[in-house]
């Protein structure tokens, strides 16, 4: 089964 | 003050329709050069980045950075109140606390005009670094729209699966499976209808149906659409305007 990634992951905040 | 003018309103209806059912507050940050604005899905699985470059207004002047906080749905029923072919016109002040929507139909002399109440919208700005992709494939949006439809019916996740010659697209659900395979091909009599890949390294990336759902709806604004892979990064989705882009970032699922 997949698991669904974050955006946190690869991105970082301004 | 913010002043631009769509050649006709039906332009700015597509690029808000072509995002609206996945974000609903949403910065709009204009500057001398054109609008942007960015926004991340409630699961912040899905960011959307749009451009709006200055040259696709009629006219367009802004005379100091403006940040236009906007509820999508509201503008969404403002939208619909204007006809397509009018010219829909942006005005704002240096500090506004709304925006006007000015709808002109220049045959008849037919003016309407809506005020939008902004909102102070507390959202934080991801920095997009320049990606290095894996594959990179070009292919008709209606096309990649109707095979992110039919297969979504079987599964609640679509596999990418990018090989030298070959593009895949496949879903593994409950009550069956189905794939398309697809081979680069040009064609010569309407270039959009062609497919392009350049393919660096071999992708096989695994993405959630409903964000692709959501995604496809961008096709209405280019006949053509951009699909940026990697295995260590969003995917990257992307429909230019003529001057400007729509692009959706997503990430991928990964086996547990």
């Amino acid at each position: 089964k997949s698991k669904q990634s974050s955006l946190n992951k690869f991105f970082t905040k301004t | 003050m913010l002043e631009a003018k769509f050649e006709e309103a039906s332009f700015f209806k597509r690029i808000i329709d072509g995002f609206k059912d996945c974000v609903q507050l949403v910065n709009f940050q204009c500057k001398d050069d054109g609008i942007i604005a960015q926004a991340v899905d409630d699961s912040r699985v899905l960011l959307v980045s749009l451009e709006i470059g200055s040259e696709s207004f009629q006219t367009y002047r802004c005379d100091h950075p403006i940040t236009l906080g906007i509820d999508l749905n509201s503008l969404s029923k403002i939208l619909r109140c204007g006809n397509n072919t009018d010219t829909l016109t942006l005005i704002a002040d240096d500090t506004p606390d709304s925006v006007l929507l000015l709808f002109e139909d220049t045959k008849r002399e037919r003016i309407a005009e809506y005020s939008l109440k902004l909102m102070d919208i507390d959202a934080d700005f991801l920095k997009i670094e320049e990606l290095a992709y894996e594959s990179t494939l070009m292919m008709p949006s209606a096309e990649f729209a109707k095979n992110v439809r039919d297969l979504s019916q079987l599964s609640d996740s679509l596999t990418f699966t990018i090989t030298k010659e070959t593009i895949k697209f496949q879903a593994d659900g409950d009550i069956g499976s189905g794939s398309v395979i697809l081979k680069p091909y040009v064609n010569m009599d309407d270039p959009d209808q062609s497919i392009k890949l350049e393919m660096e390294q071999p992708v096989d990336l695994t993405f959630g149906s409903k964000y692709l759902l959501d995604i496809v709806k961008g096709s209405a604004l280019s006949n053509k659409v951009g699909i940026r892979l990697s295995s260590e990064a969003p995917a990257l989705f992307q429909f230019d305007l003529s001057s400007g882009f729509l692009q959706f970032f997503l990430a991928p699922k990964f086996n547990d």
